[in-house]
């Protein structure tokens, strides 16, 4: 009687694997670092500041832009307000008790 | 605080749709 060892046909067939289907975000997530000031979800540096200092917030009131300014203290508040005012704008943050408190949507 | 919710909910929806 012969082996039954014909393995390699066995299964190949059966794996569908979809395509990168990531719409949008991370296209510009290459290879290269330090050409621009992007970082890999398409926010700047300062956005990502100010992005994970109100991440690191836990305060359900969020974090005011005055705290965001002392936190950041390399940064000026025109800058600041305009990070926000984007990540606001993006549906990553939003605020809360007033204009001028924050909170991110995506860490709970 | 429904103003926090509101604007949350509000927020979480420009975000999928930024993101599509």
């Amino acid at each position: 009687s012969k082996p039954q060892t014909m393995s390699a046909a066995r299964g190949e067939m059966s794996f569908n694997v979809p395509p990168m289907s990531r719409p949008g975000v991370g296209s510009m997530s290459g290879g290269y670092a330090g050409a621009s000031d992007m970082a890999n979800n398409g926010l700047s540096a300062n956005q990502n500041q100010v992005l994970s200092l109100i991440r690191s917030c836990p305060d359900p009131q969020g974090i005011s832009i005055q705290d965001l300014k002392q936190r950041l203290s390399g940064m000026s508040l025109a800058v600041i307000k305009q990070a926000v005012e984007f990540l606001s704008n993006e549906g990553h943050i939003f605020s809360t008790i007033d204009e001028d408190h924050y909170k991110s949507t995506d860490n709970d | 605080l429904d103003r926090i919710a509101r604007n949350k909910k509000a927020a979480l929806e420009r975000l999928s749709s930024a993101q599509t």
